[in-house]
């Protein structure tokens, strides 16, 4: 009834994205909205 | 069908494992408390972006009920689609019955290739659960599998180990500093009224009070756009964020008042180091809401503070780390 998830931290896929040259592409192509997260769900 | 806004995880860096079926197949997902809706990746997709992922195979559980409901994930210019199922999902030991889940079939763009997790696990309330599935932790308390109707996480500072979250606990170990209990303001996200916000002792914004949001599915301090920019000048950076190294030990706290109580967040907390460069740790955006602003406090405020999710009473406990 007590349980413990580990959690490990990894790159993120800005950082990924950005290893690979494409950061900046992507953040062309996927304006960045954190309000895109809120209220948005239908 | 519902959407999900894939964009907005793409800092996130806190990931955990979890299996779904029978046996289990194992996904990593990130826990996020700024969502509902739990979806993994699955062979439906054939897309390239799923390739670099594991992939949910029904056919390999002897568990799994599939539905004909559709669901979507949209992502800036495109959206992942997919269809909802029914299996057991495991969580630590914690065997959840018949959960409702999203399983991947269309992935339009190539970046998510590079995603970190396979899916998202969310643990906010089920009002905002997209097509009504009931999250994950709604289903452990129903079905009485935890031992108090709470969750905990605590994000370690250094990131590399120690990091959780503790589904029916709190750890005494990590709160040894007490609790201290803030009301819920609305039963959709883990939203609280926050009283003003200080930088030092100087009041700088929500002084008539506003809303925030506790998301460990988002990294950084979100704050209104039209904040943002006195809030960096006072800090003394310019409108990109930037600020010289040398100076982050003089910087103030950045201070949240929270149903009367300071919850501060130092310097070596909001600013992040990356390759000799330092950023501060804050994002603008807009959200109105009927109490006003809206501010999200990420890991980069939960590594300061052990962080109580309470469904019992619908409070966040909040216990600051040494």
């Amino acid at each position: 009834h007590i349980s413990r998830v580990s959690l490990w931290r990894g790159k993120s896929l800005r950082q990924t994205l950005k290893e690979h040259g494409l950061l900046e592409n992507y953040l062309k192509q996927h304006p960045y909205n954190p309000a895109a997260k809120y209220f948005s769900t239908g | 069908s519902s959407t999900e806004p894939l964009q907005n995880y793409m800092d996130n860096e806190y990931f955990g494992t979890i299996s779904i079926g029978t046996p289990g197949q194992q996904f990593t997902v990130m826990f996020d408390t700024g969502s509902s809706n739990l979806w993994v990746p699955s062979v439906y997709c054939s897309s390239r972006a799923c390739s670099n992922h594991n992939l949910f195979n029904p056919s390999e559980s002897s568990t799994f009920v599939g539905t004909n409901e559709s669901v979507s994930i949209a992502y800036g210019t495109g959206s992942m689609t997919g269809v909802l199922g029914y299996d057991t999902v495991t969580v630590a030991g914690i065997e959840v019955t018949n959960q409702i889940f999203g399983l991947t079939e269309t992935e339009p763009g190539d970046f998510f290739y590079y995603c970190p997790f396979d899916g998202i696990l969310g643990l906010a309330f089920p009002s905002i659960a997209s097509a009504g599935a009931t999250p994950v932790f709604d289903n452990m308390m129903t079905e009485d599998l935890v031992a108090e109707d709470l969750f905990s996480v605590y994000l370690s500072k250094d990131g590399q180990s120690g990091s959780f979250v503790l589904f029916g606990a709190i750890d005494s170990s990590y709160t040894t500093n007490g609790i201290t209990w803030i009301p819920l303001s609305a039963e959709t996200y883990w939203q609280i009224t926050m009283d003003s916000v200080y930088i030092g002792d100087e009041p700088v914004a929500c002084t008539s009070g506003c809303q925030a949001i506790v998301d460990t599915g988002t990294s950084l301090l979100v704050v209104p756009n039209s904040i943002l920019n006195s809030l960096l000048a006072a800090l003394g950076s310019d409108s990109s964020g930037r600020i010289s190294c040398s100076a982050v030990s003089m910087l103030p706290d950045v201070v949240y008042y929270l149903n009367g109580n300071a919850f501060p967040v130092p310097p070596s907390a909001y600013v992040i180091e990356s390759e000799g460069d330092c950023m501060l740790g804050f994002e603008g955006m807009d959200v109105p809401t009927e109490s006003g602003e809206l501010w999200i406090l990420g890991d980069v405020f939960i590594r300061q503070y052990y962080v109580v999710f309470n469904r019992a009473n619908n409070m966040v406990g909040l216990s600051p780390l040494s």
